[in-house]
């Protein structure tokens, strides 16, 4: 808890992003200008809770979304991956920028379904498999604390991939998957943030402390 | 079970990127 609280912190930034790239990042986002200066100051903290390098490392990334920076989470890794396109170990504010742009409101669906695939797809194979399903319930059964008997497991996945799998060879792949969301589009609402609708009026206190390079 | 695999997934904390703004 100590460390988390340090987040709110905000120390001294070392990668200052210029105001002419807020535009360009604003142009190919769902964000304004004015979300991306928030942004900004929400990334200060975030980058700066364990190692004041202003980069989100694994481990501040797992202590704001689980608490705990040593927790491990097979979903968080996932997501940390994602947003660390660059896949140099550290999410950079541009990475920050446009990996969230997917989850704004406004973004498009397709973007939002195409990301969940990947994050399901855990060995970037380009098809979500059995092995690779199990794998995922199993994990959050276990980050559940929840106990259900291999039969069990079986039988949700496999229920799941008979659903999922039209063409029958026993994988989910992106079509199958679209053709999956379109018949339960529930399966992509952690997809879409709403906090980034209007985050400038939610953290006003970003904007009036944001000081961006002219 | 009655229960999509991909419901079940979507459940983990991991996912919840909410805690990402929260201030304490």
């Amino acid at each position: 808890m100590r460390a988390f609280l340090s987040c709110l912190s905000v120390k001294k930034n070392k990668q200052k992003p210029r105001y002419q790239e807020a535009i360009i990042l604003a142009s190919e986002t769902s964000f304004t200008v004015n979300e991306i200066k928030a942004l900004y100051d929400l990334f200060k903290k975030l980058s700066n809770c364990i190692y004041d390098d202003s980069l989100i490392h694994k481990e501040e990334f797992h202590l704001a979304l689980l608490r705990n920076s040593h927790k491990q989470n097979l979903f968080a890794d996932r997501v940390f991956d994602l947003f660390d396109v660059k896949h140099n170990g550290v999410i950079e504010f541009e990475e920050f920028v446009r990996s969230l742009s997917i989850f704004h409101p406004n973004a498009p669906k397709e973007d939002k379904i195409t990301f969940a695939f990947r994050l399901y797809d855990l060995r970037q194979t380009g098809y979500i498999e059995h092995e690779e399903l199990k794998e995922m319930v199993l994990a959050i059964l276990t980050e559940s604390e929840l106990t259900l008997s291999d039969e069990e497991v079986e039988s949700i996945v496999n229920k799941t991939m008979m659903e999922a799998d039209s063409k029958g060879d026993g994988k989910i792949d992106q079509e199958e998957w679209k053709e999956l969301v379109e018949k339960n589009p529930a399966l992509i609402k952690n997809m879409t943030l709403p906090y980034l609708k209007d985050i400038t009026l939610a953290f006003p206190s970003f904007i009036l402390n944001t000081d961006f390079e002219e | 079970p009655c229960f999509n695999a991909f419901d079940i997934i979507s459940l983990s904390q991991g996912f919840d990127l909410s805690g990402l703004f929260e201030k304490d």
